[in-house]
């Protein structure tokens, strides 16, 4: 167990590393065993260098830069040990228009290997996706489900209904 | 061992009989606030043996059933059943394809079955102990919690990174 | 101090009920006195009856239900006690667009007897501003501010820059 | 007391002096992720007087001093001054517009001033009592902060309230 674990965190640093460059273009983020409480096995902690900026604790970090971090370990996880599907609820709502490009990115390279889900009121997330599912509540109190399909371009990304489920 | 089928009947909003057909790729969910789509996310971590109410944004189990609304009376039972695609053979089962269903009554009492036979919750968690999978894996993030691998102590994290390996 | 604080409660209660209906369009909002732990003050409890469904704990309300309903306690007291100026980092994140639309409502509201700063991604609220400041970091790791001017419709909301301040 | 200016050196990524100045209505703050948006919120609480370095995301009081980039060097003092418009006298002093300065050095010494006289930070924290202002009050919401009165329990819930009465 402690061999399979040992090879994990390597390989979960690595990518951690690759991804976060990819994400901020620059600096380097990386993966730390520390001595913890006495006697307890090490803890995890994630290092993060923002391109150009001296190294600082996470807690300095903006809410977009914090998420982005997050968004490099936990993609880093999913391609290390890969899961069959993924789902995500608006992990990116706090990410400006650059940011959300660079995650679609990302999210494009998972889903060549995960079926992944996102849940999102993002306009760049949604063109980004294959497949497009509405959510409505046309009765007061009850949901419904309608497939829609993006019609880039032609009304500023917004979903046009297909057809009611 | 993709998502194939997600029907819900009385599971929160979704009152009547719904089904979600899911597609390889980038699916997104999208509608206004409150429409339903963490629910949809809620129903699947249900499905896969989540037995702690609170992770469903619940004190008690039966609070996934239909409360009702002004024009609907509240129901007695909610019922979830997820189809998973099992070609590779992940699920230690015969079958191509894996639906597991699970349903809830007013009192809390469970039922449980996998592809049409009745079983206990243990045996819908066993099934997919094995991928990582069951509820609360790196694999569904819900919504608030994207940063929470930040927000975790080093040793919270080692943990995360302990279930991945 | 105990009549102020009465006093206060009434109000904001008021306040709060009225803001809540015009957010939701519809529902019941309120605020009541619950006895807490033995003997201390009694504590504050905020009930979110939202319309159409009948009255559920905060914790089964969305993620943007749930910041509508802050958002009517806070504009509520600002309203009751104003403050001569408010400053709200990102609170309309978790909003789709048309609940953003109701936010700037009142946000245009407030702004008759409060000075509103406000920290945005979200393209309704910003040409909802009277004035818009960008701060960019052309070097790296500084920051510097530039006043902006949006030009509405023209090039779909993006501010253009007007002068380096 | 409407805000008028503020002018920040060496405070955090405002490196470079640099001034904002205010305008009635509604202003909004526009830029990319880690562009310096919440620090200039940051900035402003810290000139009313807040003392837990936490709530400014640092560790230390120190923090909050420029650390240097790849190509600048780090300072050893930051100064934030406040400049707010007192026309209705409702800070206890005669002029009709105050300006709070604070600096703090590396080894944590600070320097404060109200209207270019030396003074305590208890004096400018008794100035702003009446107020309501100081840093922490519900008129300063900050990033991921707006369902914190949520989150709350009922007694400080309350306490939030008796701040307001
Ligand atoms: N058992 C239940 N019966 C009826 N309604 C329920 C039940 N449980 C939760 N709800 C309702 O479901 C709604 C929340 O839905 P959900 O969280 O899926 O919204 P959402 O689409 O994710 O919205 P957002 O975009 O704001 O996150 C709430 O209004 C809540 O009252
Ligand atoms: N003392 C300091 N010296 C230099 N840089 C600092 C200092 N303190 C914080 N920073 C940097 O400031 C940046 C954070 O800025 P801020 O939180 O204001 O961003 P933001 O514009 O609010 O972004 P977001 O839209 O993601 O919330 C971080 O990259 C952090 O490294
Ligand atoms: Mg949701
Ligand atoms: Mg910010």
């Amino acid at each position: 167990l402690r061999v399979r674990f040992d090879q994990t965190f390597v390989e979960v640093d690595r990518e951690f590393g690759r991804l976060f460059q990819q994400l901020f273009e620059g600096g380097q983020g990386s993966l730390e065993l520390v001595e913890d409480e006495l006697g307890a096995e090490p803890g995890l902690e994630v290092i993060a260098q923002l391109p150009g900026k001296k190294r600082r604790s996470l807690v300095a970090l903006s809410g977009g830069e914090r998420v982005l971090v997050a968004l490099a370990l936990i993609f880093a996880m999913l391609r290390v040990h890969p899961s069959p599907f993924c789902i995500f609820d608006e992990v990116e709502a706090a990410l400006d228009d650059e940011n959300t490009r660079r995650f679609t990115g990302l999210l494009r390279d998972l889903a060549q290997q995960t079926q992944v889900l996102i849940i999102t009121h993002n306009k760049g997330t949604m063109a980004a996706a294959d497949v497009l599912y509405g959510v409505t509540m046309q009765e007061l109190g009850t949901s419904s489900l309608v497939s829609l399909r993006l019609v880039p371009s032609q009304n500023g990304g917004e979903p046009e209904p297909r057809e009611e489920l | 061992m993709q998502l194939r089928r997600l029907e819900l009947v009385g599971f929160k909003t979704f009152v009547d009989r719904t089904e979600l057909e899911f597609h390889p790729g980038i699916t997104a969910i999208v509608g206004p606030n409150g429409s339903g789509k963490s629910n949809l996310m809620d129903g699947i971590r249900w499905a896969l043996g989540e037995t702690n109410a609170r992770l469903l944004r619940g004190s008690r189990m039966d609070d996934i059933i239909f409360a009702g609304t002004a024009s609907r009376r509240p129901h007695s039972l909610a019922r979830v059943s997820l189809t998973l695609e099992n070609g590779a053979g992940d699920l230690p089962l015969e079958f191509s394809e894996v639906t597991v269903s699970r349903a809830v009554t007013r009192g809390g009492e469970g039922e449980y079955a996998i592809n049409g036979l009745d079983c206990r919750l243990r045996d819908i968690q066993m099934l997919f102990l094995g991928t990582g999978l069951g509820g609360r894996s790196y694999a569904l993030i819900g919504q608030g919690e994207v940063d929470a691998v930040l927000r975790a102590t080093p040793l919270e994290r080692r943990q995360w990174l302990e279930e991945a390996a």
